[in-house]
């Protein structure tokens, strides 16, 4: 493992840490898309069904664990704890997320490494979070105003995709057969998809403004 | 050329 992926991995470890963070703290998820949560949660459930079968090392189990885990209570929290749930902006987070699915299974059963259930549940799950963000942005771009700890959130997870690009750089020179095009492809649509919210992102911190996003 | 994905990444 290299410097960048041990790096993007933490960086996506502690977007969700945020926004754990950010929910108990304030104990309000306003800002925050149910619905991209909830793709995150298929992604993970989809990816790593593995998890049983395949064994890379102690550190990818554990990790696999946290991020299905994690995501699922952020869930849990967004629908069925009292208080939280009261502060979500159902009326703002209205993207057709299941479009994203339907979109994502077909792509999946059409561009996959081999016709295996697991190998197009992972397909699946890499177009799926190549676009999950999407509602988040959409909710983001709608409310204009974006909470700290909300922009946080969304950095980390952009910096966590820049890093896997780096990672994927260094195996390509360091590694004779590195080949994975459906993860990179996916993967650099990922993260020009955050393109924008980078550059408002900056343009806050360069003016020490609060993050704004146009409408 | 010999492909390997053994999904290693998370």
């Amino acid at each position: 493992m290299n410097i960048f992926r041990f790096a993007g991995d933490m960086t996506h470890l502690i977007s969700i840490l945020v926004l754990l963070l950010k929910i108990y703290a304030t104990k309000s998820c306003s800002g925050i898309s149910r619905k991209t949560q909830e793709l995150y949660a298929l992604v993970f459930l989809a990816r790593y069904v593995d998890i049983f079968t395949e064994f890379i090392s102690v550190y990818n189990t554990i990790m696999k664990i946290v991020f299905i885990a994690s995501t699922l209570a952020i869930v849990w929290c967004m629908r069925g704890h009292r208080v939280v749930r009261r502060s979500y902006d159902k009326e703002l987070d209205t993207f057709r997320h299941y479009f994203l699915i339907a979109a994502s299974l077909v792509l999946a059963l059409l561009v996959h490494e081999k016709f295996t259930f697991q190998e197009i549940l992972w397909a699946f799950s890499i177009y799926l979070e190549a676009v999950a963000i999407l509602p988040q942005l959409v909710l983001l771009q709608r409310s204009g105003n974006v909470d700290n700890l909300t922009g946080q959130y969304v950095f980390f997870l952009g910096a966590y995709r820049g890093l896997y690009i780096l990672n994927w750089i260094y195996r390509y020179f360091t590694e004779p057969h590195f080949s994975r095009w459906i993860a990179c492809v996916s993967g650099l649509v990922q993260t020009a998809l955050y393109a924008d919210f980078f550059y408002y992102y900056f343009l806050s911190w360069k003016n020490n403004a609060k993050l704004k996003l146009p409408a | 050329l010999k492909l390997i994905n053994n999904h290693d990444e998370l």
